[in-house]
């Protein structure tokens, strides 16, 4: 199975 | 003191269209230089960035920066009472909280007001970095809204792979699998219908269709797509509208546990 990441994995807070 | 005179109001309607499926509120931030919004969707696993430039615009005055909280929905019924070929102006005054559209027939013989309630929207903004993608393929967007649409019949999720062959869809549901396989094909006559390839690094990507398909609403705006990727990052998917600005989604990968 596949684990959904997100954005704020990714991106932080400016 | 705000207001934008944007000729081309049928510009505004496809923005609206593609993306007010994807996020329901969003702050519209207005400065000198245009203006931009950036939201997550409800579940962050994909963000959108539109951004307008004021040159696109016939007349654009904002006198400071100023941030509105619309409805995305709302907005969008607004401006579905636009013609396509009205010419759209969005007005707003400082602490005021309603913003206003205004829609001109072409002969300017019919003037059409809609003023919207504001909304308090506690956004964060997301730092993006600039990066360096493995691989950007460049592809006419109706192709790639079809591809998407097609695998989307057999699977719900998509790998995406760029390898020198070219770059690669797949997809495995209940009932099989499915691949479809794109070569660099530069030998077009209209440049927009090339299918260009920039690939640095091998790379393959798992993305959930069903995002990938919401963006594909943005179709209308570009006859070209941009996908960026680099495995450590979301997939950019650009839209360009010409020289205004662009609208780009970034999907967040899933990974093999």
């Amino acid at each position: 199975p596949c684990l959904q990441r997100t954005i704020l994995d990714y991106f932080k807070d400016d | 003191m705000l207001e934008l005179r944007l000729v081309q109001g049928s510009l505004l309607k496809k923005v609206l269209e593609s993306i007010k499926d994807l996020v329901n509120d969003a702050n519209f931030d207005f400065s000198s230089s245009g203006f931009s919004l950036q939201s997550m969707d409800s579940s962050h696993v994909a963000l959108v960035a539109l951004l307008l430039k004021s040159e696109g615009f016939e007349h654009y005055r904002c006198d400071r920066n100023t941030s509105m909280g619309m409805n995305l929905g709302n907005m969008s019924k607004m401006l579905k009472c636009a013609g396509n070929d009205d010419i759209i102006t969005i007005k707003g005054d400082d602490g005021s909280d309603t913003v206003t559209f205004m829609f001109e027939s072409p002969t300017q013989d019919k003037i059409a007001d809609f003023e919207m309630k504001l909304m308090d929207i506690d956004s964060e903004h997301l730092g993006i970095p600039e990066a360096e993608y493995h691989a950007i393929v460049k592809m006419p967007s109706a192709e790639f809204a079809r591809i998407c649409k097609d695998l989307a019949s057999i699977g719900d999720t998509v790998v995406i792979s760029v390898t020198k062959e070219g770059v690669k869809f797949s997809t495995r549901g209940d009932i099989g699998t499915a691949n479809i396989v794109l070569r660099q094909n530069t030998t077009v006559d209209k440049p927009e219908d090339a299918t260009v390839i920039e690939m640095n690094e091998p790379v393959s990507m798992t993305f959930a269709l069903r995002y990938m398909n919401s963006f594909t609403k943005a179709t209308p705006l570009s006859n070209t797509v941009t996908i960026s990727m680099s495995p450590d990052l979301p997939v950019v998917v650009e839209y360009k509208i010409a020289e205004m600005g662009y609208v780009r989604f970034y999907l967040a990968p899933k990974m093999e546990e």
